[in-house]
């Protein structure tokens, strides 16, 4: 009887067999079928990217470069695919945005290229591509990166925009603080959130979804950095943008509110040790929006304070929130117009934009810095879950 | 890293678009 040695790792090459006219099935099952809450939640993060590398190693090992060119063209378009058919799904786009990436670490760690092997082990550095140069390829993906980045911000944009204005702005986190009304303005919304409407832990219970999500798919820390900054810039101009068109919203109190909120996100930010992703920057116009509404807005002095406290603010934006600005109660006075005109004169050089309203579509660039990975290619083992029996480990 | 006997062949990709022709016309010619 054929005794079934198993084979030590130390045997296997870290490479992948398979038969040419398996390909459509290995895309079928490793791209297009594979749901990332099914068994993908089981899988070690960036397996699928692993698979794909050592399948394109095995095809450069029997220097086909006709093999070589039909994987990574189907494994692009096959991503491509499931993206188109489900690509308003957050776990589907962040699962291949990180394999993706992941694929082109590997591209580029086993390429040989002198940049990419500073740290491989010796072991690593054997099992680099002996005949083909993909740096193209690597272009591609790239550019693939980039477009499924794009799509990952306009999914998690759809699913946070709802929640932004009800929980930043309307919602009374801070029960109370506005309990004298606005004079001559009805109170929106009761301190405790109505059903069906968002509050800031609505938002930040969201933030808290996402960012698990990316880290269960072993995504980059550079990468989730970038997203979680696009995040919050998105959230502190859409928040602004309601401002600056809401009278009801300028108020001394609601200055209060939005610092209070801030600050929560601020601390979430902390909790998940991204204080250096420079989301909390772009936050920065709406803080100061909310410190305007809150400073005095009578004399000289207050003119030059708030001409040198708000740097992030527009002179269009400053003079909006002066003449929205409603006082708590009949004690205090409206902002007097000779004070607008004063902020305005002291601005006059400044020659910021016209506009009033932020950018809330703008998508800041992104970039995939070089991560490779310590994992050690003939450890890797295919689970039977993934229905790749046709394979075969080298 | 072990000394090379000969450089790699720099394989020639598609663009994005042009794999995305392909990708439109596979699934044309599917039925």
């Amino acid at each position: 009887h054929p005794v079934n040695i198993p084979r030590k790792e130390k045997d296997f090459q870290g490479m992948l067999e398979y038969k040419k006219e398996d390909e459509p099935k290995l895309i079928k099952n490793l791209i297009l079928d594979l749901k990332p809450r099914g068994v993908a939640v089981n899988l070690i993060p960036g397996l699928p990217a692993y698979i794909l590398f050592m399948c394109v190693r095995h095809a450069d090992y029997l220097n086909d470069d006709q093999k070589v060119r039909s994987l990574l063209t189907s494994t692009i378009n096959g991503i491509k695919k499931i993206l188109k058919k489900r690509g308003d799904d957050f776990e589907t786009v962040s699962f291949w945005l990180s394999n993706t990436c992941r694929f082109l670490h590997c591209l580029k760690q086993y390429s040989g290229e002198e940049g990419f092997m500073k740290h491989n082990t010796s072991r690593q550095n054997e099992h680099c591509l002996t005949n083909f140069d993909l740096a193209e390829y690597r272009q591609v993906l790239s550019d693939l990166a980039i477009q499924i980045y794009q799509q990952l911000v306009r999914v998690l944009e759809n699913i946070l925009q709802p929640m932004i204005v009800s929980g930043m702005l309307e919602h009374e986190t801070i029960q109370g603080v506005s309990g004298v009304k606005p004079t001559g303005l009805r109170k929106r919304t009761s301190s405790i959130a109505d059903e069906g409407t968002y509050t800031l832990d609505s938002i930040i219970r969201q933030l808290n979804t996402f960012h698990s999500i990316m880290c269960q798919h072993g995504m980059d820390p550079e990468l989730i950095k970038q997203v979680v900054k696009q995040m919050f810039y998105i959230i502190g101009a859409v928040t602004l943008n309601n401002l600056l068109l809401r009278k009801d919203m300028c108020s001394w109190s609601k200055g209060m509110q939005i610092r209070y909120n801030v600050s929560q996100l601020e601390e979430w930010l902390r909790d998940k040790n991204l204080m250096t992703s420079g989301a909390k920057e772009t936050l920065e116009p709406l803080i100061q929006a909310a410190q305007l509404l809150q400073v005095k807005k009578k004399t000289d002095e207050d003119a030059e304070a708030i001409c040198c406290m708000c740097n992030a603010l527009t002179t269009a934006q400053i003079v909006k929130v002066l003449n929205l600005y409603t006082p708590v109660n009949e004690f205090e006075e409206r902002v007097s117009v000779s004070f607008i005109r004063t902020i305005q004169m002291r601005m006059r050089d400044r020659k910021d934009s016209p506009q009033l309203l932020m950018d809330a579509k703008h998508i800041f660039p992104v970039t995939f810095p070089f991560n490779p990975s310590s994992l050690a290619l003939e450890t890797i083992q295919i689970p039977a879950s993934l229905g790749l029996g046709f394979i075969t480990r080298v | 890293p072990t000394q090379r006997q000969r450089p790699r062949v720099l394989l020639k990709a598609p663009t994005l678009a042009e794999m995305e022709e392909m990708l439109t016309s596979e699934e044309e010619d599917s039925p």
